[in-house]
């Protein structure tokens, strides 16, 4: 996290603000909840009270306008720059600016109030820009669903103003997950077209032969259609396609594009009913067959035909000895199968039918 | 050679970028100058995202410019 030059802050707990004007995207009831809501986000960690006024001047003036609104700092039009906020002090200090030529809305689409709001309502208390892209002070907008501030956030509010005294501990948004951590465990891996995909929580890294550091993202700002939460990965390399599943449904891929026609149910593929998870995924490139890991269990699905083959599922304790009996995620180069389980990477020799080495999961990292 | 129509949007959709969230002065005088200060600025907002640190116009570093944001600039003045 980050603070304005000077930790800029309110000298009292009590702050006031005041809504000048509403869009007419919006009820007004619904404008004022999402303001409201935005403030509690701030509020639940805090000691700071918020409240509101209908005339006067507030602290925190709030205002929606388009293009030039009276600041001397333009808006853009629709998307670009969405809001600005002015960090503590008297006059414009805390003032909340919303650009009336943006769409908004209070559930999914571009772009939601509350989520933007409690934002700005960051930089009105205090808040500069943070680069971790799991905090909701990270300048570019992502939809996500739940509390929005992650640990970050609140590290950097209460380094300002102290902690909540009467309320208990919130359950903020995972931190983005640090690729050295020792602990570090995996949800799926991928190939994409000679990229290496990683999935951890909300986030990805990719890693590039011409990139000398993994690079980690947010699953939405790439793809807003897939959860936020990805089970299993595998790609066709045959067919260019990447397949991602997350629960009982799967989304394709190509090259980064979402394929139409997705999501698909996983029992399409031939899965039982009973199957709601696939752990890890890996296409063996070498024989065509793409394996779905499963509890204890895998499967083992025909790229060509489209169909399961027969025999299965079989044990993976008993078929891959030496990894356990479940796996996280899964990998194949050159005849090794990589499977990941917990903070462990087994190297499995596909033709000798053993374990050649164990790593650290994260030393696919650089760590 | 000439530089594409297509590079030039993508030139000065930086510019505009940089000028806002990285208080890159407008009004450099000289190409070479303004280049330099332009590549130091990019290398800043490349750290900032954790790009790859190039200080060149690269497609990752367009995608985030291009991206919806918050008007406040990213390095405090």
């Amino acid at each position: 996290y980050n603070h304005f030059p000077r930790d800029l802050k309110w000298k009292t707990t009590d702050v006031t603000f005041r809504i000048l004007n509403y869009t007419p995207d919006l009820k007004k009831a619904d404008v004022d909840r999402a303001v409201r809501n935005a403030f509690n986000v701030w509020s639940r960690v805090t000691p700071l009270k918020f409240k509101k006024l209908y005339e006067g001047n507030a602290d925190i003036m709030i205002s929606f306008g388009a293009r030039e609104h009276g600041d001397f700092n333009p808006f853009d039009g629709p998307e670009g720059l969405l809001a600005h906020a002015y960090p503590p002090g008297n006059g414009i200090g805390g003032d909340t600016h919303f650009d009336e030529d943006e769409t908004w809305t209070k559930d999914f689409h571009a772009f939601n109030l509350f989520l933007v709001a409690a934002h700005e309502f960051g930089h009105a208390l205090g808040m500069a820009h943070s680069s971790d892209p799991g905090s909701l002070m990270y300048p570019v907008y992502t939809y996500g669903k739940g509390y929005p501030l992650a640990e970050d956030d609140i590290k950097g509010i209460q380094s300002l103003y102290g902690e909540n005294p009467n309320h208990g501990k919130v359950n903020p948004k995972p931190d983005a997950p640090s690729k050295c951590d020792p602990e570090l465990s995996f949800d799926a891996v991928t190939e994409l077209r000679g990229e290496t995909i990683i999935f951890k929580d909300r986030f990805y890294w990719r890693l590039h032969a011409q990139m000398p550091e993994p690079e980690q993202n947010l699953i939405k700002n790439t793809w807003p259609e897939i959860p936020n939460k990805v089970d299993a990965a595998y790609e066709n390399p045959e067919k260019d396609f990447v397949i991602i599943f997350s629960g009982i449904k799967m989304w394709a891929l190509n090259g980064y594009n979402l394929v139409d026609g997705y999501p698909k149910y996983i029992h399409k593929l031939g899965l039982p009913k009973t199957v709601r998870k696939i752990d890890a995924a890996v296409n063996i490139r070498d024989t065509g067959k793409t394996l779905l890991f499963v509890d204890e269990e895998y499967w083992s699905y025909d790229e060509q035909t489209g169909t399961m083959d027969s025999g299965y599922p079989r044990s993976i304790e008993e078929n891959f000895p030496g990894i356990g009996d479940e796996v996280d995620a899964a990998a194949y180069h050159y005849g090794y199968l990589y499977f990941y389980h917990d903070h462990l990477q087994f190297e499995y020799s596909f033709a000798s039918r053993k374990v050649m080495r164990i790593m650290r999961a994260n030393s696919i990292l650089g760590c | 050679k000439p530089i594409s129509s297509e590079e030039k949007d993508d030139v000065l959709l930086a510019e505009r970028y940089l000028r806002r969230y990285y208080g890159m002065p407008a009004g450099l005088q000289g190409e070479r100058k303004t280049s330099d200060v332009m590549s130091k600025k990019i290398r800043e907002m490349q750290e900032f995202f954790k790009l790859e640190v190039t200080g060149k116009l690269d497609d990752d570093t367009l995608e985030i410019m291009e991206m919806a944001r918050c008007g406040v600039p990213d390095v405090a003045e």
